[in-house]
């Protein structure tokens, strides 16, 4: 296990290969869970999220949450798990994580503190595309209106914000009849 | 990622 400043390059580069993050990535957090230490099979946590990879007989299987959808965690005793709730309304697209899955070796007795630091962190990281809608909502410049709405598309595409924010540029485009950015 | 980083830290022995 290692965290930010001390993991070796080559389990950095390692992991950020297999997840294909971005080549830039940092990489806060790495439990290597490979024998021989080439950080394949591993479990990351960056600024972005909890990241999970796991290898067996040619077989992979990922796993990742962002921050800003992960509501809290929870320790299911008797199967050992780690829940990880996004969506209180759908229970379907919360997750399971073994323990071991997430630290190699990791005793009971650390699992109280492994919950309140996710927990913690997932407090205290807000969903920042939503918190720039409620910005757009409140904005009465359409050139602000149209930044913002260009900062909510091209850094947050995956979010629910971006349809509102589609639809402001089109009004805002129609209304300033600049016709080839409405196109 | 201070947080994050801040966070992690509290717990040296299952972490660091």
């Amino acid at each position: 296990v290692y965290i930010s400043k001390n993991i070796p390059s080559k389990k950095e580069h390692a992991a950020i290969k297999v997840h294909e993050l971005p080549i830039k990535s940092e990489i806060l957090w790495l439990c290597d869970r490979t024998f021989w230490g080439s950080a394949e099979d591993n479990t990351i946590i960056t600024d972005v999220g909890i990241f999970y990879h796991e290898s067996t007989f040619g077989d992979s299987f990922y796993w990742s949450i962002t921050w800003e959808k992960l509501k809290r965690v929870e320790f299911i005793e008797g199967r050992d798990s780690f829940y990880f709730i996004y969506s209180e309304e759908d229970e379907d697209q919360n997750a399971l994580l073994s323990r071991d899955s997430f630290l190699l070796n990791l005793s009971l007795e650390f699992v109280p503190h492994v919950l309140s630091a996710l927990n913690s962190i997932a407090s205290q990281i807000v969903d920042k595309a939503e918190i720039l809608l409620d910005q757009l909502f409140d904005s009465t410049d359409i050139d602000e209106q149209i930044n913002i709405s260009h900062e909510i598309i091209n850094n947050y595409p995956d979010s629910d914000s971006v349809y509102m924010a589609h639809l402001t540029l089109c009004y805002n485009y129609r209304i300033k009849e600049d016709w080839n950015n409405l196109l | 990622k201070d947080i994050i980083i801040k966070e992690l830290r509290k717990y040296p022995q299952v972490f660091d």
